[in-house]
C-alpha cells in the first residue's frame, strides 16, 4: 500500500 | 469594524462550493489587503489557502485585522438560499460578540435575509505557508480546470470509489500528462497531450518539466480539489516528490485558491 502523510509539518504554526 | 459588500453573491457562492465539501470549518483573516482564508481537513492531509484582495469587493472597510473561525457547512447552507445577484454585506464589530453577520438583499424584491455566525475553533489553521522553492518542483502542468474536473470524475466512476484508498497516478513527461487509476477489474489511463500553440485552443494544456515525475494522489481529494473550477477556468498543478503538490486556481486578478497535499508514498 501507499502511505499518506499529513501536511502540517511542511507549514509553520503561526 | 469590518464591513464588506459584494453586489453579486456569485463569487462567495463559488468560494463555498470550492471548499465546503472537503473542509468543515475555516479561518477567515480580514486585513487591509483583503481576505485570507485557510482550512485543513479533519485528517490534516489537505490544506486550502484562499486570497481575495480588497479590490474583489465593491466596498471594503476593515480598520483593524480581524481573524475568525467559521463553520463552512452552515455558511454553505445560508449561501444556497442566496441568489447569484443578491447583494451580500458582511459585518463584524470588535464588540467581543464573536459573531459575524451576513446579509443577503435580493435587488428585485428587496427581500433581506440575515445570518449571524458564531465564531468556532479552527483545527490547526492558520499556518505560515512558506514559498516552496521552484527548483524542488519537477513538473508544472497548466490545463483547463473543467478538463481536470472531468478527468477526476471519469476516474472516480471507473476507479473502485468504494475503496477509500483509490489513487490517481499523475505522470508528466515533456509531451503529455497522464492520469491513471486501477479499478476492481481493470485500469484506466487518460492521456492529455501538451497543446501546440498552432492549435490555438481556447484553453491550452501546457507542461513545464524539469524531470519526469509520477506521483500517486488519493482520488477523493483530487475530486474535491477539482471543485476549484468554480473560481477559475485554468488550474496549475505543481508536482514534487518531496514537497506538497499545489493545485492553484487564479481568481481573475483578485486572488487565488490553492490546495496542498502530499503524494502517497510506496511503503
Amino acid at each position: 500500500g501507499r502511505k499518506q502523510s499529513t501536511i502540517t509539518n511542511y507549514f509553520v504554526r503561526t | 469594524i469590518l464591513e464588506l459588500r459584494l453586489v453579486q453573491a456569485t463569487l462567495f457562492k463559488n468560494v463555498l462550493e470550492a471548499i465546503s465539501d472537503l473542509f468543515s470549518k475555516a479561518n477567515f483573516d480580514f486585513s487591509g489587503t483583503g481576505l485570507e482564508l485557510q482550512a485543513m481537513d479533519t485528517s490534516h492531509v489537505a490544506l486550502v489557502a484562499l486570497l481575495l484582495r480588497a479590490e474583489a469587493f465593491n466596498h471594503y472597510l476593515c480598520d483593524r485585522d480581524l481573524s475568525m473561525g467559521l463553520n463552512l457547512a452552515d455558511m454553505a447552507k445560508a449561501f444556497r438560499c442566496a441568489n447569484n445577484d443578491d447583494i451580500i454585506t458582511i459585518k463584524a464589530e470588535e464588540d467581543w460578540s464573536d459573531t459575524v453577520t451576513f446579509t443577503f438583499e435580493s435587488p428585485e424584491d428587496g427581500e433581506i435575509s440575515i445570518f449571524d455566525f458564531d465564531f468556532v475553533g479552527t483545527n490547526g489553521v492558520p499556518l505560515e505557508i512558506p514559498e516552496f522553492p521552484e527548483s524542488e518542483y519537477q513538473a508544472k502542468v497548466r490545463m483547463p480546470s473543467a478538463k481536470f474536473m472531468r478527468i477526476c470524475k471519469k476516474l472516480s466512476s471507473f476507479g473502485d470509489s468504494g475503496d477509500r484508498d483509490t489513487v490517481v497516478i499523475i505522470s508528466v513527461d515533456k509531451e503529455c500528462v497522464n492520469f491513471f487509476t486501477r479499478g476492481k477489474t481493470g485500469t484506466s489511463t487518460i492521456v492529455c497531450r501538451q497543446t501546440q500553440t498552432v492549435d490555438k485552443p481556447k484553453e491550452p494544456t501546457l507542461i513545464e518539466m524539469k524531470e519526469q515525475v509520477s506521483l500517486a494522489f488519493d482520488l477523493r481529494y483530487m475530486n474535491s480539489f477539482s471543485k476549484g473550477s468554480t473560481l477559475s477556468d485554468q488550474v496549475t498543478i505543481s508536482l514534487s516528490s518531496n514537497l506538497p503538490a499545489v493545485f492553484e486556481y487564479k481568481i481573475a486578478e483578485t486572488g487565488y485558491i490553492r490546495y496542498y497535499m502530499l503524494p502517497r508514498i510506496e511503503e
